[in-house]
């Protein structure tokens, strides 16, 4: 299993419907400061539920919607990620599986709808068939920016709970 | 529970041993503060750089807390893989031979699992299989311009 | 004192928008929760980077935070100018056009103070008047190797 | 004012009497991971009593003497800051001043020694002297590893006692 690309629309900074190619290898992804490099593996955590907003750098869910600063109306950001399951890794029996995520302004608050394949579910759900494909919000898959000696500065109580979800 | 906690502990041990010596020629070992009862206590990390005493996690520099925490994340990825790997920026305080080391170890993990790395140094970006790049086009817009397959170079422009 | 503090706020206040602006094109300034009694209130700091709107200072990008802090630091030595700096990877997280804009700006400030800093990106050893090399030698001894007086490249060996 | 020169001995990794010497310029310090770049500025911090051991990454002063592990029976560091003082910027009526350190290991602790010119003195002359040439421990021409954004996390009122301090 791994992501085959990813679709941004109105995402932070990816304001224009943006497919980005992805391959099963080593890639990087560079750009000058303030480009939208972080913002493109913020997407993928939006979708697939893996962090709080604030890791995001928002302090609200809205935040994430892109905004030119001056009220430009738009009020909803949508991203898919989509996966080759061939090894059936995600236990759906299809070739492609994709998750997306939708977040929309509301006039008190927001909502936030999840997908797979197109159709309408549960965080939980998600949750659930992403953790039986070992991606779990506190496995370490995912490095923030600046974060690369989390793992030293965390209790050693903590850093055995790693061991334990892995066994 | 605890028979299998614990192998899983040893694999993981001698893949750390292993990966830290590749990427910094020292010694490095993870320990359990209790081996009887391993839920009761936590795991240590204990690292030597080569030509060095034991050393205080506290105490290490900048690049060489940078290998050891990354020789953690790559000695449970030999372990068992995630599917994909998202790492940003992970190279910012490491000198140019480290970052072609840590990106040497990465193109040989991507052979199990989807790399995709942020990153601004060169070594990290010519060792990549591709490169994706991403400029902010007008007022705050961000646009892909292109992904290079490194050494075929093919260009392969993206429509936005 | 509110006369002595306002008038110094104001000063900074310049050279943060010259220094901001010199170094990423944008719009920046620093403002008081409340100029009539200041002492009451904090200091805020409100940028713009090129093409931007007016961003929260958490939404900015690991660069484009290392330039506002950096803007500020600068701004102040415009102002009243310590008498040396000691600065440790600044420019860890800037892409390699800004690791020249804020070298270009240390060599400019460093007519005024003396500049000491650490780092491993070429465009900032390029700049400086001279470097000193620092290796490990035997068993955890650093030693100086040397001091490059660049351009004019006068090896100055050091005895240890 | 500038710093012309230090000397340190036995001070973190600086095992043998080394004399690094300072131009009143812009200057890199450069090198491999790992080689002591950081000891070099915590050598002056150390000195000019401006940081907490746990800011130069010990637990405890003593942790900053030279030590290869096995017990070399070291039990004393020393640092010397040699500064340029014909603007006379430090009030002592030299062209050159020398602040220097020392801290030594006993059964039941440490001492540790400051002088100027080679005679003892307090922390809080110390302390007296630099704040007049406008070196304070929360002064801005300071910045450790790691530290950059720092101005940015700290609260507003933090901020704004930065400029109390300069007016
Ligand atoms: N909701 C939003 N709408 C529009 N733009 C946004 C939004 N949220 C964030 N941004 C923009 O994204 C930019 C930051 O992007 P990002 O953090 O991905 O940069 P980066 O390429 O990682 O840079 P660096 O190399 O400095 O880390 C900010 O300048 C901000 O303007
Ligand atoms: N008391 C001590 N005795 C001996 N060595 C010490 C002592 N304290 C620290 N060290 C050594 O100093 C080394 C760290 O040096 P330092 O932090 O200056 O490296 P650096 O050149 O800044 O590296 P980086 O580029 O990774 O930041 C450690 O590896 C440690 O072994
Ligand atoms: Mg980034
Ligand atoms: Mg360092």
């Amino acid at each position: 299993m791994h992501i085959k690309g990813i679709d941004l629309k109105n995402f932070k900074s990816f304001k224009n419907q943006t497919h980005i190619p992805l391959f099963d290898e080593f890639m990087t992804i560079s750009g000058p400061n303030g480009s939208g490099k972080s913002n493109v593996l913020d997407a993928i955590l939006f979708t697939l539920g893996l962090s709080k907003s604030r890791d995001m750098r928002a302090d609200k869910l809205t935040d994430l919607i892109y905004s030119s600063g001056n009220g430009d109306g738009i009020n909803q950001a949508e991203v898919k990620v989509h996966f080759d399951n061939s090894d059936r890794l995600i236990p759906i029996d299809r070739d492609a599986v994709t998750i997306s995520r939708k977040v929309k302004k509301t006039d008190n608050g927001y909502y936030s709808y999840y997908y797979i394949n197109g159709k309408p579910c549960t965080f939980s759900e998600i949750q659930e068939i992403l953790s039986r494909s070992f991606i779990t919000s506190n496995s370490y898959n995912v490095i923030m920016q600046g974060d690369v000696t989390r793992i030293l500065n965390m209790s050693s109580f903590e850093r055995r709970k790693i061991i334990d979800e892995i066994s | 529970k605890r028979e299998v906690f614990l192998s899983t502990f040893d694999a993981i041990n001698a893949n750390f041993k292993e990966v830290f010596r590749e990427l910094s020629d020292g010694n490095g070992e993870i320990l359990l503060e209790s081996r009887e009862k391993p839920f009761e206590g936590g795991l240590l990390i204990q690292v030597q750089p080569a030509g060095k005493p034991i050393q205080r996690l506290e105490a290490l520099s900048g690049g060489e807390k940078s290998l050891t925490a990354l020789s953690f994340l790559f000695a449970i990825q030999r372990y068992r893989p995630a599917p994909f790997y998202a790492l940003d920026e992970i190279d910012m305080m490491l000198d140019g031979v480290n970052v072609e080391k840590v990106a040497k170890m990465i193109k040989k993990l991507s052979k199990s699992a989807q790399f995709i790395v942020v990153s601004l140094r060169e070594p990290m970006i010519e060792c990549a299989s591709s490169t994706i790049g991403v400029v902010m086009q007008e007022k705050n817009i961000s646009t892909i311009t292109g992904i290079r397959l490194n050494g075929k170079n093919a260009q392969a422009q993206i429509s936005a």
